[in-house]
């Protein structure tokens, strides 16, 4: 039986707003050990995502904003999606990833690569 | 039959110097598209790694060489170990990807939770 997007994503999102800075973006990876970062406006509207990667190929360009580097047009996940259709997705886009959204399109959890691999551990 | 460590690595893995700039590593990582980077001495032995996160967490601490990044104690796979041994190796130290090294020690490929996730979207 393969699990669905909700019971594989991790709940209580970190996220942060267009306006906050690189630098401040790199303080909450380097604080929580994570790499993807939602996006959201004031009304909590998911309107973009940062990873890692984002972050470190920003380096000597002199960009300031997260809204500089964010990607806006965000893959995402429905709760009750099987888990392997998720990583087809992943993998479609070349993304490590997703927030897991609900039928609101409210941001409901973050399921990355990191946790299809926890699930394959656990095979034997 | 689960597959083998070599059978889901890349092969052709790029890598760089301690010496090289953190500069240099960003626009390797933008050009790639990729998160991990072995880090070889002169005689192309493997002792150190660096990835999209490491470059992260820099961005504002005024680092400059990937010396001063890098992971020095590298946690690798041999070929021939089965995949989800290594998946759990992952999950053991909160990592994404390592290096896969032959018997002596000499760097083959580089296998990393993207190749897990390929292998589960591919489950149906
Ligand atoms: C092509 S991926 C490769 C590097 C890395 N594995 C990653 O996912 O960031 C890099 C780009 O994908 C974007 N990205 C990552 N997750 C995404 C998602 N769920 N939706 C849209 N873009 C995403 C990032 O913002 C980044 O610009
Ligand atoms: C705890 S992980 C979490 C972030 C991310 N998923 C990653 O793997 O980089 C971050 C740290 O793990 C280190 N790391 C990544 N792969 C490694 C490996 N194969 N061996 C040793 N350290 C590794 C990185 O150098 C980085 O300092």
């Amino acid at each position: 039986a393969v699990p669905f997007a909700r019971d594989v994503m991790t709940r209580n999102v970190i996220t942060a707003g267009p306006d906050d800075s690189i630098v401040y973006a790199a303080r909450l990876f380097a604080d929580k050990g994570f790499d993807h970062l939602p996006i959201v406006d004031e009304s909590s509207k998911l309107v973009g995502i940062v990873t890692s990667w984002d972050l470190a190929v920003a380096i000597g360009t002199g960009k300031e904003k997260l809204s500089d580097v964010q990607t806006k047009k965000v893959v995402t996940a429905r709760e009750d999606e099987p888990v392997d259709a998720v990583a087809r997705r992943l993998e479609k886009y070349k993304i490590s990833g997703l927030p897991v959204v609900d039928s609101k399109g409210e941001l409901k959890g973050i399921l990355t690569s990191d946790d299809i691999t926890r699930l394959l551990g656990k095979v034997r």
